[in-house]
């Protein structure tokens, strides 16, 4: 494992600590879209359907089992918690995400490796993951007022990403020269839907102002 | 064909 893919996870795992921190101790899960929150749900469920067939390191099963367990948790907050689920912003979180399971399934049918469940599965968690984000940015986009929390969370959930595709370059170069199309065109495709927002976001930490989206 | 090690990512 090189140092990019290291950080990548890092910064995952942190962008989940900070929105389970802001939920947990504010009591609020205002901004944050539960569609998004259940879509990564469905990628972990699908991605890690190896979790107990295939062994490949203490670090990899434990990784898995807190992404996983956190996102249920974060879903479960945002539905049953009987304070956090009064703060979730309903009507703002517009988006239609059953719009984009079908596509992304019906992609992996026809672009994947192997023909096998797991494969296939597996590739739909990749098409999924990279465009679950769209519904959290159409809310923020939403929202006049986007509490530091969230505006983290958001920018480590893109900084994830930005640090697996060096992790990929480095892998190509450095390691096993091997193309891998469906994650490296999926993962750009979804740091790219990141780059409105990072320029917003840097923007408003150099000028030490409120992040704010234009709609 | 052995797994490929990009499934080993998270």
């Amino acid at each position: 494992m090189n140092l990019f893919r290291l950080a990548g996870d890092m910064t995952h795992l942190f962008s989940i600590i900070v929105l389970l921190l802001k939920i947990h101790a504010t009591k609020s899960c205002s901004g944050i879209s539960l569609k998004t929150q259940e879509l990564y749900v469905i990628v972990f469920l699908t991605r890690y359907l190896d979790l107990f067939t295939r062994f490949v390191s203490l670090y990899n099963t434990v990784m898995k089992i807190v992404f996983i367990g956190t996102s249920f948790a974060i879903v479960w907050y945002m539905r049953y918690h009987k304070v956090v689920k009064q703060t979730y912003n309903k009507d703002e979180d517009t988006f239609k995400h059953y719009f984009l399971l079908l596509p992304c399934f019906v992609l992996a049918l026809l672009l994947h490796n192997e023909f096998t469940t797991m494969d296939v599965l597996w590739t739909f968690s990749l098409y999924l993951e990279a465009v679950a984000i769209l519904p959290q940015l159409v809310l923020l986009q939403q929202s006049r007022n986007i509490d530091n929390l969230t505006g983290n969370y958001v920018f480590f959930l893109g900084a994830y990403r930005g640090l697996y595709v060096l992790n990929w370059i480095y892998r190509y170069f450095l390691q096993d020269h091997r193309a891998r199309w469906i994650p490296w065109i999926s993962g750009l495709v979804q740091t790219a839907l990141y780059a409105d927002f990072f320029y917003y976001y840097i923007l408003s930490w150099k000028k030490h102002e409120k992040l704010k989206l234009p709609a | 064909d052995e797994t490929d090690s990009v499934k080993d990512e998270l």
